[in-house]
């Protein structure tokens, strides 16, 4: 079953 | 001192319709060009982007940036106040503590003001790059919202897979399985009825249901939806808002582990 990632792991925080 | 009119005060209702349900609270940041939210729902999966610029406004003025924290269920109820057909106006001081709704009848027989408290919100703004999507899926907005409300009621997950002859929408769940195929359309007589695919590589990525239903409730707001997608990174949902701007939804992807 893949899993649920989050947006920051994608994006950086500003 | 701030202040924006919008006489099509209904759009602000459907835009407030189209976010209440990811978010609890978010900041209004309010500059000369227009206003921006930008904020990410509780688990950190998906993100809200809107932007409304100062010109589709039909009056605008902001002297100063400010930025207005607002409880979104509290912003509905004063919203669920407003007719379709009224005029909205938002007003604010420098350095606000509250913010006001003031509600104009087209006649202007009638006024309601209604006066929000506003909160300390921290921010958590994500630098969002600049991605060139491997697909650009343009569809109606309604079929979208259909076939995300159809497929999730078989499983938690949608699988999206664009190759250059079409989208599938596929998902499975302990009832079966079930799918929605759709052509990019040879020739239209309207643009928003038709399916637009523009590929560079086929795609196929897997999201949650909940989150594409949530998206959907911004239909209202156009009668096209956008879908961008590139392997392995966060698909974007877009909805432009007719003269004033977007919202722009943001997902992470289910990945493996």
């Amino acid at each position: 079953m893949p899993a649920q990632a989050t947006l920051l792991q994608f994006f950086k925080q500003s | 001192m701030f202040e924006a009119r919008l006489v099509q005060g209904a759009l602000l209702k459907k835009i407030l319709e189209a976010i209440k349900d990811l978010l609890t609270e978010a900041s209004w940041d309010c500059a000369q060009g227009g206003i921006q939210l930008q904020a990410m729902d509780n688990s950190h999966v998906s993100l809200v982007s809107l932007t409304l610029r100062s010109d589709g406004f039909d009056k605008y003025r902001c002297d100063r940036n400010l930025t207005m924290g607002m409880n979104l269920a509290s912003m509905t109820k004063i919203m669920k106040c407003c007719g379709n057909d009224e005029i909205i106006t938002m007003k604010a001081q420098d350095e606000p503590d509250t913010v006001t709704f003031m509600f104009e009848s087209k006649n202007g027989d009638k006024i309601s003001e209604y006066e929000m408290k506003l909160m300390n919100l921290d921010q958590d703004h994500l630098g969002i790059p600049e991605t060139d999507y491997a697909c650009v899926i343009k569809m109606p907005s309604g079929e979208f919202a259909r076939i995300c409300r159809d497929l999730s009621q078989f499983g938690e997950s949608m699988v999206i897979a664009c190759s250059k002859n079409g989208i599938k929408f596929s998902t499975s769940g302990d009832i079966g399985t079930g799918n929605v195929k759709l052509a990019q359309t040879s020739s239209v007589d309207k643009e928003e009825e038709a399916v637009i695919i523009e590929m560079q590589e086929p795609v196929t990525l897997t999201f949650a249901c909940k989150y594409l239903n949530n998206f959907a409730k911004a239909t209202p707001l156009s009668p096209v939806v956008s879908l961008s997608l590139s392997p392995d990174v966060p698909l974007v949902v877009e909805y432009k808002i007719e003269d004033i701007g977007y919202v722009r939804y943001y997902l992470a992807p289910k990945i493996e582990d």
